[in-house]
């Protein structure tokens, strides 16, 4: 499966 | 009056929503770019590619506990209420007016860019709805908690989570429109009124999405996943 860019952007730090 | 706690949930909120907004070399677009369909539509898709992350940023700094609900429970949420979120802050850029007519200009684009008429009105009834409550930046904040904080989005696992958290803004909520709108007993009750109005526009965008392939328009991977578009 696609890796999810939601959960890539999730994950990033705090306005990273 | 709101407690302590209410009073730091509240400024949180509020300090989110203020430092995560569409960065403005994107809206400037709105004067520069050319006229045409496509062109719209290209722009219309890049603002709509900021709303995410901004939403998405926004979200992560929600204090009342959205990063303790699991991953799987925060994605859906997000692609439950993206859309949703969206309108609701494309409302405020009609409602505050942009600098340098860029909302003159935004309504032009959206007009011309292959979205038919039958979505059209429905999408600017519901900025004017929105124009005609004259939400203060708080209510704005807090809205969009409440629209992402919404526990009946599909695949949600942990519901009576995700209800704590909405009810804890919606209390705030309404001690807010208590406190800034005395004469005006129902205003709470008319915000509210929005996030149904919100559910239809999202029924509205989906058919919109349907008729944007047909006419053979991509989106890029972000928005295919947030909008479920294959």
């Amino acid at each position: 499966e696609e890796p999810s860019l939601l959960k890539k952007l999730l994950l990033a730090p705090p306005n990273s | 009056e709101l407690s302590q706690d209410q009073q730091t949930l509240l400024t949180y909120v509020l300090d989110a929503y203020n430092k995560h907004r569409i960065p403005s070399d994107i809206s400037k677009k709105l004067l520069q770019e050319q006229y045409s369909r496509e062109e719209n539509f290209l722009l219309l898709t890049e603002m709509a590619t900021s709303h995410v992350q901004v939403l998405v940023e926004f979200t992560k700094n929600i204090p009342a506990g959205f990063q303790t609900l699991d991953h799987e429970d925060q994605i859906a949420l997000l692609k439950g209420s993206a859309v949703e979120a969206m309108f609701l802050r494309s409302a405020q850029s009609f409602t505050k007016k942009l600098p340098h007519g860029h909302t003159e200009m935004l309504e032009e684009r959206i007009r011309k860019s292959g979205i038919s008429e039958e979505f059209i009105v429905p999408m600017f009834n519901f900025y004017k709805s929105i124009r005609e409550l004259q939400m203060m930046q708080e209510e704005h904040a807090l809205l969009t908690a409440i629209t992402i904080l919404s526990p009946d989005r599909p695949y949600i696992r942990d519901q009576q989570a995700v209800e704590q958290l909405q009810e804890a803004m919606l209390e705030v909520l309404r001690k807010v429109c208590k406190l800034k709108h005395p004469q005006e007993p129902q205003h709470f009750a008319r915000l509210l009124g929005r996030l149904t109005e919100l559910r239809t526009l999202h029924h509205h965008h989906a058919e919109m999405l349907e008729s944007w392939r047909m006419s053979d328009h991509k989106f890029n991977p972000l928005l295919c996943e947030i909008w479920d578009v294959q």
